[in-house]
C-alpha cells in the first residue's frame, strides 16, 4: 500500500 | 527518535508493567475499567495494522507487538482469570458515544481516504478519549488504590512527553502531524484534573481521594 504520510510514531 | 519520545514510550511501557503488577499482586482488577482496556486493544489493533505492510524499525515493530499482546493479555486477565474482582456496575461509561464520533471524525480528518489511513485516524482519536471510562469510574468511586494512580500517572506522562517531542520534531525536521498533535493535546488535557490530585495528594503520601 502506498504511504500518504509516514507514521513512524507509536 | 528523540529523548522526549523515547522517554514517553518508556513511560507507556512502565504504565503497562505497573498495571500488570497491580493485577498480579493484589490478585484483583478492582478499580480498573474494563471498557478503557478494551478500547486500548481496539486502538492498538487498528493503528498497528501497518505491521503487515510498513517497516519502520525493529524498535517500532517490537513495541507495536508488545502493545497489542499486553493489552490483549490484560483483557484476558480481567475477563477470565480475575473476572469476579471486576464490578461492571461501576464501569458504566457508554463507549458507543466515543466509538461513533471517533469513526465519523476519522472519515472527515485523515491523510488519505483509504482503509488503513482511516483506521489510523480512528485509532488516534479513540486513544485520545479511551481513558474516559477509567476517569469516569474514578469520579464515581471517588478514590483509588495508590498503585492504580501510579498506572494512570505513567500513562498521562507518556502522552504529555509526546508534546515536547512534536515541538522538537517541528524545529529539527520541520515535521507536523496535525491529527496526532490535536488529538494528543486533547488527550493530555484529560489528565489535568487527575494530575492535580496525584501531585498534591498521592506524591505527598496521601490516599487518592476526590473531594465529595
Amino acid at each position: 500500500e502506498e504511504d500518504a504520510v509516514s507514521h513512524d510514531e507509536l | 527518535m528523540n529523548f522526549f519520545r523515547l522517554l514517553g514510550d518508556l513511560s507507556h511501557l512502565a504504565s503497562i508493567f505497573i498495571l500488570l503488577h497491580k493485577i498480579q499482586t493484589t490478585r484483583s482488577c478492582r478499580g480498573i475499567s474494563f471498557k478503557t482496556q478494551a478500547l486500548y486493544v481496539a486502538v492498538f489493533v487498528t493503528r498497528y495494522l501497518d505491521l503487515f505492510f510498513r517497516y519502520v524499525s525493529l524498535y517500532n515493530s517490537v513495541m507495536k507487538l508488545f502493545f497489542i499482546a499486553s493489552s490483549c493479555y490484560i483483557l484476558y486477565l480481567m475477563k477470565y482469570k480475575y473476572r469476579p474482582t471486576h464490578d461492571p456496575s461501576i464501569d458504566t461509561f457508554r463507549i458507543e458515544y466515543l466509538l461513533g464520533p471517533c469513526f465519523v471524525l476519522s472519515l472527515i480528518f485523515n491523510y488519505k481516504f483509504s482503509f488503513s489511513e482511516i483506521l489510523w485516524s480512528f485509532s488516534i482519536f479513540l486513544e485520545a478519549v479511551a481513558i474516559l471510562p477509567q476517569l469516569f469510574m474514578l469520579q464515581r468511586t471517588g478514590e483509588a488504590e495508590t498503585i492504580t494512580t501510579h498506572y494512570l500517572a505513567a500513562l498521562g506522562v507518556y502522552r504529555a512527553l509526546y508534546i515536547p517531542n512534536w515541538i522538537y520534531r517541528y524545529f529539527t525536521e520541520g515535521l507536523v502531524d496535525p491529527i496526532a498533535v490535536t488529538a494528543g493535546i486533547v488527550q493530555t488535557g484529560l489528565y489535568l484534573d487527575f494530575f492535580y490530585v496525584y501531585f498534591t495528594k498521592v506524591l505527598q503520601g496521601q490516599k487518592f481521594e476526590l473531594p465529595a
